[in-house]
């Protein structure tokens, strides 16, 4: 699965997903990327993109439970991510990871697995381009 | 304002000593050239969906990653692709599914958000969708790679001879 997040200069937010599913995928399966609030969320606060075991990420509401956290919890992006993908994901027993970000131009890019290819450039300039676990 | 981007082309068992160093050039120049394509519209001062749509549709064209041309492969040997697009700014949203001959399904989703009533569209009607909007089709060949097929063949392989649907390696499951 692929997918990104975007802030623009006018404090815009926009997320986008795309995937081929699972391999040997029962045909007719719809995962998580289609159904908004678990793949794919963007609002005022923040945009989230996921990746990973797409029913896990249904049965969380992943991508909404982050923006939530931060509207009603008043957690950092960072924070809201780590709970939902490193708690909420693995209770539930799914497996995969984020890519997000908020209003003020940071980035998170969590995940529960050995490795997510990512990328980002955050609100400071900063570039990411990564594979593994502590790259 | 700041500008910012993030991109995503797939998770799961993704160990260094698995991956020889040309693939994972190969991987890291296509995870450059999606953020940059991205990175690129939001510099020029674009929007964040012309951006994330940029960043995705040079992923789903890369044959590397799990979507568009690289998609895996259903039980019955077909694809079924998948894409959703939502605008913050106007919490507008758009989605797509169950495609086999879009090139770009991110494109349809959007086509989907800001041109028909709906959210979700799925299979022939959003395929029909697609046609009617002038996106670019193809035709299953396009969408084909040998390391997807071969994924395939060992799945049901692996399931003809007792194995649980559940257990997939997670290396296989996503291509």
């Amino acid at each position: 699965t692929v997918g990104a997040v975007a802030l623009d200069d006018q404090g815009r937010l926009a997320a986008a997903t795309s995937t081929g599913g699972r391999t040997a995928k029962w045909p007719g399966r719809i995962g998580d990327t289609p159904v908004i609030g678990a793949g794919t969320w963007a609002d005022g606060d923040c945009a989230v993109s996921a990746t990973g075991h797409g029913e896990y990420f249904v049965r969380a509401a992943a991508g909404h439970e982050i923006s939530a956290r931060i509207r009603y919890l008043g957690e950092t992006l960072e924070q809201a991510c780590a709970a939902v993908v490193q708690d909420d994901l693995p209770r539930l027993g799914g497996t995969g990871g984020v890519v997000a970000v908020d209003k003020n131009g940071r980035v998170a890019l969590p995940f529960n697995c050995e490795g997510m290819y990512r990328a980002a450039i955050d609100g400071q300039g900063r570039a990411t381009l990564a594979i593994y676990r502590g790259e | 304002m700041p500008i910012a981007i993030a991109l995503h082309g797939g998770a799961g068992t993704l160990r260094r000593s698995e991956m020889d160093a040309a693939a994972e050039q190969a991987y890291r120049a296509g995870l450059a050239r999606a953020l940059e394509a991205g990175h690129a519209v939001l510099r020029a001062g674009g929007s964040a969906l012309d951006a994330v749509c940029a960043s995705v549709c040079a992923l789903e064209d890369d044959p590397l990653f799990n979507a568009g041309r690289g998609s895996v492969y259903t039980l019955d040997g077909k694809q079924e692709m998948e894409a959703a697009v939502m605008d913050g700014s106007r919490q507008d949203a758009g989605s797509v599914t169950g495609l086999g001959c879009v090139q770009n399904p991110v494109l349809l989703a959007r086509a989907v958000m800001e041109r028909s009533p709906h959210v979700t569209l799925g299979f022939a009607a959003a395929e029909d969708f697609a046609r009617r909007e002038g996106l670019d089709m193809r035709p299953p060949e396009y969408f084909h790679t040998d390391k997807r097929w071969q994924a395939l063949l060992l799945e049901k392989e692996r399931l003809a001879s007792g194995g649980k649907d559940e257990d997939i390696p997670e290396d296989r499951k996503h291509g």
